[in-house]
This record gives C-alpha cells, structure tokens and sequence, in this order.
C-alpha cells in the first residue's frame, strides 16, 4: 500500500520555480492496477519519482506499507528501490555498454544472485518481452520499441511487489504495447504486484482498476473502471 | 520528391547480421503527408536514416530531387542535412548542455543566420509548440513531452522543405499529440513541406495522404487516405 500526504514538488532554478507538484494526497492499494494520466509537464514522471523514492518532496510525505520514506535511511533506501520496485522509467535508462542480458542481470546480481542465476532470469524474461534473439544486443543495436522492452525485463528483475512504469507503451506498436499490457495485468493477477503506470495511452484504461487524472501538479479526479 | 530504390541495410555484429530493411522502393512526392507505420523493430528508424542521408544503405539508391544521394560530396550532404530536411529523432538528440532556445537557435546560426534572428526565430518556434514561457530551460529541467517539443521546434529552423518525424508524438498526451499533428498538417497545406512521419499513432492516419506499412524491412502495403 501506497499512501501520499499532501506532497508537494517544487523545482528552483535560479530565481524561478517550477511547481511540478502541488499537494498530492492519495491511496494505492496493494494489487491495484492505477494509471496515472495528465498533459504533458503536469506532473506524472515528478509522482513517480517520489513514490520510488528517487527523489525527495519539498513538503508532505510519501508512506509505502505504512512507513515514511523520508525517514528511511541509505540502506533500507537502497534496498526499497532494489527489490520492492521495480522502475521503467520514460527513457529507459539502459546502460548503454552493457548488452541487453547484462543489463537485466545487473539488479538480480545486486539483489544477490549468482551471475549464473541471474542470467538465466533475465534470459527467460527478455523471452517473455518478445527479445530471446537479442541478448546479446546492446541497445545502440536496438531500435526505441526494443530498448522500451529491455527496459521492462529489468523491472521484473527482482520480483519486485510494485512496478513503477513511466509510459511504458508510449514507443511500441498497438500489438506490442497489448502484450506488454497483458504481462503488467498478469503481474497483478497471478502475483499481487501492484502497477503505478504514468500513461498516455488511452489502451491503459482498460486494464487499469482505477485512473488518477493530474493536471498542473494536482490530481483533477480519479475514476474507477466502471465509471470511464 | 523521394523516391528509394530497393535499398537494402544489413547491420552485421560479429558474425551476426540483422536485415532491417529487405529492398524498399517508394516514391514520396513533394508535399506528401507520409506515415509509415509498422511493428517494433520492423525498419522505421532504419529507412529514416537512409532517406534522411544520416546513413548509407547497404544496397540500393535513395534519390532527393533525381540526385543520388550518396554521390553527394561532404559539403552537399551536410547541406541537405542543415537546411533541406528537419529531423524530429525518437529520442530527440538535443543538447544537454544547451538550454531550449540554445538548442533552437543552432540549426540555424550554421545555416548562416545572425545569433540574434536565430534567438528570435527560436522563441517564435518555442512558442508555437507551447514552450514560451520555458526558453531558458534545459533539457534535464524538462518533462519527456516537453523535450520532444524542443526538439519539433528545432526541425522547423531552417524552413525544411522536408521533415522526418520519427514517432513525433510518443511522448505526448491526446491534446499535445493533436496540436502536433496540425502543426505538421499547416506546415504540409501553407508551404507545401514534404512530411514524412514513423509512428504508431493511429492519430496520425486521418492526417496522412498516403500510409506505408512496413513489416520486417519491406512494405507490406501502401494506403490512400480514402482507403482507410
Ligand atoms: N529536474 C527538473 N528541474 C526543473 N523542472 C523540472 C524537472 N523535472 C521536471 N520539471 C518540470 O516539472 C513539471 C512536471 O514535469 P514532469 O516530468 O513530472 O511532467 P510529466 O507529466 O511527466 O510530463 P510528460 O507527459 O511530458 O512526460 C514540468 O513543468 C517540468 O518542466
Ligand atoms: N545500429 C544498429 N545496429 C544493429 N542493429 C540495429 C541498429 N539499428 C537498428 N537495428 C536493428 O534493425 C531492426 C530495425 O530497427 P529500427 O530501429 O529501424 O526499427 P523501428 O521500426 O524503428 O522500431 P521501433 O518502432 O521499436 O522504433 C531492429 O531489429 C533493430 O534491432
Ligand atoms: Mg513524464
Ligand atoms: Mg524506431
């Protein structure tokens, strides 16, 4: 369970501010499927990457199974982001000289995995991202959609119990961003894990339990899935 | 006009070998509104690159105005390059370190323009993709949406007479991806610019005259509008 209080963002650049987020207070229950929808600059990559833990609130507080992750220290940090979510981030963030089964071993091999292991992992998981033939690609040999999939094969490294996912159709084509649709959905129901995604992709709302609408840094309403 | 001629790209990695583009010929007429549309990994990127002269094909020939480009010397490449096609790359290519209008404005001091009708032109352009108030920003202090918007307006510097979008709107929400697209359409119907766009945005077919569609390195079939 996911719970924000009031957070609030904001980014100072010289004498300007940037209000990315401006009091966000909501709920996300443990195996729910939520996404995250706005405008361009509205907020959602900014959510994300408080509730990950990536980056601090200027005010409020983010609580993940009731604890506050302000309050976290290196350690315990590090390993919230290792292996209780799992990112895919709007850019991808491959390592650009790894190949792609190193770059899906890397967190398992964090986590404590052998290096054998952990490849055989991420091999069975970028055989499930339609890559098996590509493992030893790096992603300057791979086009954007396949980077994308790289991408979520190493969100699923770890098993984690939240996945965090920052468009993560926005550079694949309509069947391929079903499949990867059917595989966050399979995560939820087969596993429990809970799926935060920031979305554009209108094929989302479908498969989510409830939609969170932000706009400018607050969110404007939610809806369940009955109601869209 | 456009016109390839059964171009071929083999990337060969060890002693592996990837066929991204199988013989492609097509004809793009000038003032055309093109989108190709295709699965991950089918050859988009790749055929962009070809047309767009950033790379030699394998085999094959790819014309712009009857001239075969790579009978093209340094200097003319890098014309066609500065002044006759605009690029909107998948994952936009700006400069971290320059700021928006820093990125905006250097197209167009190489095409000879002064620093400051380039400043001017750029905060124009900035404008009219909705990043008016965000000049002086640089791309780390951006959204993904935003960014890609930067890098729209830099392709409109030099007035192309043809512009390569590769995925144009996948960082976009419904109501940006709209005001992008009629940008694109204005630019085809007031000064008659050759719009060629890889995508998977069905938005984007209402738009177009024509639609490749491109599987596995080939085209598959081509569609009229009227046929959609
Ligand atoms: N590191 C940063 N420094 C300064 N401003 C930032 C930073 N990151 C984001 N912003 C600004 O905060 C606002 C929210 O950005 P955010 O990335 O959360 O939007 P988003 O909803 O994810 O947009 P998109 O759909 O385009 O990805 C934007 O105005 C953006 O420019
Ligand atoms: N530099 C490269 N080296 C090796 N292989 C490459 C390179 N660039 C692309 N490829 C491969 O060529 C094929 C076509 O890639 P391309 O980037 O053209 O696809 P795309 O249609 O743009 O896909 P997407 O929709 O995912 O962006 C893919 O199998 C890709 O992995
Ligand atoms: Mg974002
Ligand atoms: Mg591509």
């Amino acid at each position: 369970i996911v719970h924000t209080q009031d957070v609030t963002k904001v980014y100072t650049m010289g004498s300007e501010e940037v209000h990315a987020l401006r009091g966000i207070t909501c709920t996300i229950y443990s195996g729910e499927y939520i996404s995250i929808m706005g405008p361009s600059g509205s907020g959602k990559s900014t959510f994300f990457n408080m509730v990950g833990g990536l980056d601090k609130p200027s005010a409020g507080e983010v609580y993940i199974d009731e604890v506050d992750i302000a309050q976290l220290g290196v350690y315990e940090l590090a390993w919230l982001r290792c292996r209780k979510i799992g990112y895919i981030f709007q850019t991808f963030n491959l390592i650009m000289v790894m190949n792609a089964i190193e770059n899906v071993s890397l967190p398992m091999i964090f986590a404590g995995l052998s290096a054998d292991e952990a490849r055989d992992k991420a091999a069975e998981l970028l055989g499930l991202v339609g890559l098996g033939d590509r493992l030893t690609h790096r992603p300057v040999e791979m086009s954007g959609g396949q980077q994308q999939r790289v991408a979520i094969a190493r969100a699923l490294a770890n098993d984690p119990a939240i996945i965090l996912a920052d468009e993560p159709t926005g550079n694949l084509d309509l069947r391929t961003g079903r499949e990867i649709i059917e595989l966050l959905t399979a995560m939820k129901e087969e596993r429990g894990v809970t799926i935060i995604t920031a979305t554009h992709d209108h094929k989302m709302l479908a498969a989510s339990d409830r939609v969170i609408w932000v706009t400018d840094g607050q969110i404007s309403r939610i809806q369940k899935r009955e109601e869209l």
